[in-house]
């Protein structure tokens, strides 16, 4: 554990914690898209299949529990509490999200695991895993797309999407720390990869959330 | 023991 895995952890959680709390307070999922946490239920229930299998730490199994059930919270909190899930509006929401997204990761997935590890090395928790890892590279898109639709940025739900993407970008700063202090280390490229990826989805968020900051007006998206 | 950048992390 370093300092930069920790910071990027707790600003996962405390991004969780905004949306939860935004919801609740707000009483509305306007600019919300629930499409992105279902990518990301999918993405934490396929990766963290390894509870079962191999024991880490104390702390890495806590957090795999929380994420899950606060995901799984959020997602339940939009789709079936009143006055919440009135609010919700699907049509704005409308990421064909099993077409682009779990479609292409599963193929991708099925066709790198193989490349690695041949039919002989074939495993399908570690399939399940890249197809996590590359399922969560994009799994942030469904919320983008429905930030570009209402595009006002509601300040709570913009502080959300930062953490979310402050946590990414520190995850990149723990393993360029990773590769050179810790000891018995290996490389994961589609890991390094899809976590750039990732995070490069954020910067254009990011412009305008600083931008917005610095003048201390509303957060609006340009068209 | 080798660990190796993502699978023990969240």
């Amino acid at each position: 554990m370093n300092i930069f895995r920790l910071a990027g952890d707790m600003s996962h959680v405390f991004s969780i914690l905004v949306l939860l709390l935004r919801l609740r307070v707000a009483k509305n999922a306007q600019g919300i898209s629930v499409r992105t946490h279902e990518l990301f239920l999918i993405v934490f229930l396929t990766r963290y299949l390894d509870l079962f299998t191999t024991f880490y730490s104390l702390y890495n199994s806590i957090m795999k529990i929380l994420y899950i059930v606060s995901t799984a919270s959020i997602i339940y909190t939009i789709k079936f509490q009143e006055p919440i899930k009135s609010t919700y509006d699907k049509s704005q929401d409308s990421f064909l999200y099993w077409q682009f997204a779990v479609a292409p990761c599963a193929v991708l997935a099925s066709v790198t695991h193989l490349i690695g590890s041949g039919i002989s090395g074939f495993s399908f928790i570690e399939l399940l895993w890249t197809f996590s890892i590359y399922l969560e590279s994009i799994a942030i898109l469904p919320q983008l797309i429905v930030l570009q639709r209402y595009r006002e940025v509601e300040n709570l739900t913009g502080n959300y999407i930062f953490f979310m993407g402050a946590y990414r970008f520190l995850y990149i700063l723990n393993w360029i720390y990773r590769a050179n202090f810790e000891a018995h280390y290996q490389h994961h490229w589609v890991v390094y990869i899809c976590g750039v990826l990732q995070t490069l989805l954020y910067v254009d968020f990011f412009y305008y959330y600083f931008k917005s900051k610095k003048s201390g007006g509303r957060f609006t998206l340009p068209t | 023991a080798k660990v190796t950048a993502g699978k023990d992390e969240l």
